[in-house]
């Protein structure tokens, strides 16, 4: 048996609204430690990463480890059901066929009760080693996203260059190139905030549309952490009561 | 120019 309440339901709309356009069949493992994923999207390009830790619910119990194929699109309809200030339950029988989810609303007065059939999924799993980045630029979400937001109005691709003072967000398009710069500050304002932690300058290209697609999750976390060395995919951690969503997008590279 | 690189070729599967 399964079975994870949330008082917030609301965080769980939130975190599949912010992966549900590049995953749409994932397993979600469930332990007693926690509920996670790691799920590539169609083109393998993308990389979405989660985990809710089990400590954090309010309630939680799981007898033993099981792997749940969901639709991430047909539980993104049912939540849409829930609303903002709801309770969610989250509950499976072992062996289960379906993830029971019950909504219920803040003072008790209705409850929705829906069974989501599950799916038997073949999942590709990426072993990802611990690493030590060069450059980890901490900010916030809001701002990073409307930086991305913007300079895809100039082309598709973002050259993102860090070095010990200052982030540089650069794009060269048909209409002409351009470049947003941020310099490392602790300002009280937090959408101005910006902490570099860099032991080697970095100079990559990420394709805009992805980060677009990430930054959905900058309505789960104030500030996003980007993490990155040469030659490997970045990495955006958005971290939360609840535990962490992460994104990794292998980089373009010179043809 | 550049092109997009895939995920497999950093990570291997496990």
């Amino acid at each position: 048996m399964f079975e994870a309440l949330l008082g917030n339901g609301l965080i769980l709309k939130k975190i599949i609204e912010s992966i549900k356009e590049l995953v749409t069949e994932v397993n979600f493992e469930v332990t007693s430690e926690a509920i996670s994923l790691q799920a590539m999207d169609a083109s393998h390009v993308a990389l979405v990463v989660l985990v809710l830790r089990a400590s954090e619910f309010e309630e939680y119990r799981c007898d033993r480890p099981q792997t749940l194929g969901v639709s991430i699109t047909n539980l993104a309809k049912l939540l849409k059901i829930a609303g903002n200030d709801d309770s969610i339950i989250l509950r499976a029988e072992d062996e289960a066929h379906v993830l029971t989810l019950v909504f219920t609303g803040k003072n008790n007065e209705k409850m929705c009760e829906f069974n989501l059939n599950l799916l038997t999924l073949d999942s590709e799993h990426l072993g990802i080693p611990e690493q030590e980045y060069s450059a980890e630029v901490t900010m916030s979400s809001s701002e990073f996203s409307r930086i991305c937001r913007e300079l895809t109005q100039v082309t598709d691709t973002l050259n993102l260059s860090v070095d010990k003072e200052s982030v540089k967000f650069a794009v060269s398009g048909d209409i002409g190139t351009g470049s947003i710069t941020m310099k490392a500050n602790n300002s009280d304002k937090s959408e101005e905030k910006l902490i570099l932690n860099v032991s080697d300058t970095v100079s990559m290209a990420f394709a805009l549309r992805y980060l677009n697609l990430f930054n959905k999750a900058s309505s789960l976390s104030d500030e996003v952490v980007l993490s990155l060395s040469p030659e490997v995919p970045v990495v955006l951690k958005f971290a939360f009561d609840l535990g962490e969503l992460k994104y990794f997008l292998a980089p373009k590279i010179a043809e | 120019a550049t092109i997009q690189n895939i995920l497999p070729s950093y990570f291997s599967s496990t």
